[in-house]
């Protein structure tokens, strides 16, 4: 599942 | 959007002065390794359109920058060889082994990716050393810097709203701790940076 907030980021 | 606005501000610098003098190609390097082991994920974890477009552009400017500055005639003779020796390895091996021991996953990406965060903390202290020994530091290359510190202290502060305002937001310990370091080793930058420009002088750091 997606975690929010870990591998979102640039 | 800041960390774009500093990769327009090389180029232009580059393209239009046809020059890299002051500009370090170790820091360059280190990026370019910081995004090839950041978005290994770039087909397999579709964040947004945005987020694709962005990991794109980040590392096809950065090999565009490295280009200009080995391979480009006129660029390649500007580059300050002799002052630029900060050696990578100094910096990419103890974040490779921390990377091995502190990450939230042991897997080959997510090592890669905790590696990555580390390296970028440090990537700009080839530039910041480079920096100090250049005499006439022009306006580009100052402002680039100043905006390269400035989108990681600008995430200190998305992380906080985040922290509050999303349901689902995850405590990042690792992205957070390196985030705050890498701002901190520009504080010095920042200072002088401010300095001279409140006195209207140009851009210098003392020895």
């Amino acid at each position: 599942a997606q975690r929010t907030g870990s591998h979102d980021e640039l | 959007m800041t960390h774009l606005a500093s990769i327009c501000l090389l180029l232009l610098k580059i393209h239009t002065m046809k020059s890299c003098a002051g500009v370090s190609l170790k820091t360059q390097e280190l990026y370019a390794l910081v995004f090839v082991t950041r978005y290994l994920d770039l087909f397999s974890n579709f964040v947004s359109m945005y987020n694709t477009i962005m990991k794109i552009i980040f590392l096809s400017s950065t090999f565009g920058i490295i280009w200009y500055m080995r391979g480009h005639k006129l660029v390649r003779q500007s580059y300050d060889k002799e002052q630029d020796t900060f050696r990578h390895y100094f910096l990419v091996i103890p974040c490779m082994v921390l990377a091995l021991v502190i990450h939230s996953k042991f897997t080959l990406l997510e090592v890669l990716w905790t590696f990555s965060i580390y390296l970028e903390a440090v990537a700009i202290l080839p530039q910041l050393v480079l920096l100090q020994r250049t005499r006439n530091i022009d306006n580009l290359t100052g402002n680039y810097i100043f905006c390269l510190g400035a989108y990681r202290a600008l995430y200190l502060l998305n992380w906080i709203y985040r922290y509050f305002m999303e349901k689902n937001y995850h405590a990042q310990w690792i992205t957070w701790m390196a985030g705050m370091i890498q701002t901190a080793i520009y504080a010095d930058f920042f200072y002088y940076y401010f300095k001279s420009w409140k006195k209207n002088e140009r851009l210098k750091l003392p020895a």
